[in-house]
């Protein structure tokens, strides 16, 4: 509850009209940005303890159907709990993220807060083309990588050695519940974008 | 005819000509005439002492003609087309760019812009605008939306309780818009939804726009006592958003309808999928699993 109460406070801070229509100074936005990230790294807590109440909830629905494949593999083993740090990427706005820009090996996990089942296409940062993206059902998912734009590249203010954004269709979230890929780096040698030629 | 390039699927095409504009948008079994091109507004400079002739600033929006600037006759292209999506990177000049998308099996176009630092070496604040003109015969009426929720009916030069001469063509025609703006006429439709509060308004028949960043230079004498005219980093701030165009027939019965898809692509954009990311490489796929 703590955690949840600082992000109660930076969300009631953010109730002022200058918070929500960005006609504040901009030293102002960024001390609202701060207040937010740490309201979000400190509710990381509680999401990882959502997820794994998520996961039980489902593993224990699945385990009571007669038949199917979840049944089967839920059955196989003892489940084992998220014991990931679930990071949220603040700087998707200039196609920024530090775990797909270091790791070679890293988890998507994607909530669904509709009530209704979507399908949406995701796009991250990435420094190479060379990445696969495998659902929970081993699945390997079709993808498309795209160059970040030039003056996005540029600008002088970008930490970032993301140059190409991996797409790909995450379908099917469930309402109100979650999807995870697990996404690796591979050894090939892809072929990057190239922009059609000039007619 | 002069069209040279198109993206797109099988419910929406976005054709571009020889200058690197969008010309024509395809749905629904129509091609309408929908050009998109970035504008702007040169921002009044007043006399604070006198109410009714303040600067443009911060609170108000007040340009000093009712005639927008071209920022670009000739953006630059390149096209990238993929089994997912197919996009076309536009160019316009140093400070401003876009991305046109249409991904698979979708109604609707993204158009991701990037607007700044807008220069203002010649003195004159700057309000840029993009705006999409299209042949819908919206005779001046078009609808914005009510805080995401109900759309409300807007006509130019109109107010519904009083009769009005408005002294600001312009300004006295924006409006906010939260979520979607849209026109149509007996046949088609075209909304465009955005991902923030932003000013807009429909200054000519068929005609929507957005207003996506402003740089100005004197204070407006509202309060705030500073114009507004942010120089992080150095330099004039930049601003990133999208804009989701969706065109379709204002006639169609069968579901989805037109404003169906909007109400639902509005709702999937402004409350997409949260994104956690976590490192794995101490976890292999199959524990993953």
């Amino acid at each position: 509850d703590p955690h949840l109460s600082f992000m109660r406070e930076a969300m009631g801070v953010m109730q002022h009209h200058d918070a929500v229509t960005g006609t504040e100074k901009q030293a102002v936005a960024a001390d609202y940005a701060r207040h937010l990230e740490v309201a979000i790294r400190a509710c990381a807590t509680n999401t990882k303890e959502v997820l794994n109440q998520l996961t039980v909830d489902t593993a224990a629905s699945e385990s009571a159907t007669e038949s199917g494949r979840r049944e089967r593999r839920w059955a196989t083993g003892p489940k084992k709990e998220y014991t990931f740090k679930f990071e949220t990427c603040t700087l998707l706005n200039i196609s920024s993220c530090a775990v797909p820009e270091k790791a070679d090996k890293f988890v998507l996990t994607l909530y669904n807060p509709l009530a209704q089942t979507v399908s949406e296409f995701v796009r991250i940062p990435v420094p190479d083309v060379n990445y696969e993206v495998k659902d929970f059902d081993d699945v390997t998912m079709e993808t498309q990588f795209l160059p970040i734009p030039a003056p996005i590249q540029d600008l002088n203010f970008r930490k970032s050695s993301a140059l190409y954004e991996l797409v790909f269709l995450a379908s099917s979230l469930p309402p109100l519940g979650y999807k995870s890929y697990y996404i690796t780096k591979t050894s090939g040698n892809a072929m990057k974008p190239v922009p059609d030629p000039a007619n | 005819k002069s069209s040279f390039t198109s993206i797109g699927n099988e419910y929406i095409r976005l054709n571009f000509d020889t200058n690197g504009f969008l010309v024509t948008v395809t749905a629904d079994g129509m091609t309408r005439i929908v050009n998109q091109e970035f504008v702007y507004y040169e921002a009044a400079i007043g006399n604070n002492r006198e109410f009714r002739n303040r600067s443009s600033g911060a609170y108000i929006f007040r340009p000093a003609h009712d005639q927008v600037r071209s920022i670009s006759l000739q953006p630059k292209l390149k096209i990238y087309r993929g089994n997912l999506v197919e996009e076309v990177h536009q160019s316009f000049n140093e400070w401003v760019s876009q991305v046109v998308r249409v991904y698979r099996q979708q109604h609707h176009a993204e158009f991701e812009w990037l607007v700044g630092p807008i220069p203002v070496d010649d003195g004159r604040g700057k309000e840029i605008v993009s705006r999409f003109n299209s042949d819908i015969d919206s005779a001046g009426v078009f609808y914005t939306d009510s805080n995401g929720r109900e759309m409300l009916k807007r006509k130019r030069d109109h107010r519904d309780t009083w009769k009005v001469k408005l002294l600001e063509h312009t300004a006295g025609n924006y409006y906010p818009i939260t979520t979607k703006i849209a026109l149509e006429d007996d046949n088609a439709r075209m909304a465009i939804l955005t991902d923030r509060a932003q000013g807009g308004s429909s200054m000519g028949a068929g005609s929507l726009e957005l207003m996506v960043h402003r740089r100005l230079l004197h204070d407006d004498a509202f309060g705030v006592d500073e114009a507004l005219n942010e120089t992080a980093y150095g330099e004039g701030l930049i601003a990133r958003g999208t804009h989701y165009l969706i065109v379709g027939s204002s006639q169609k019965q069968q579901s989805p309808t037109t404003q169906a898809i909007e109400r639902f692509t509005q709702l999937r954009k402004l409350l997409p999928a949260w994104s956690f990311f976590s490192d794995a490489e101490d976890i292999d796929y199959a524990d993953w699993r």
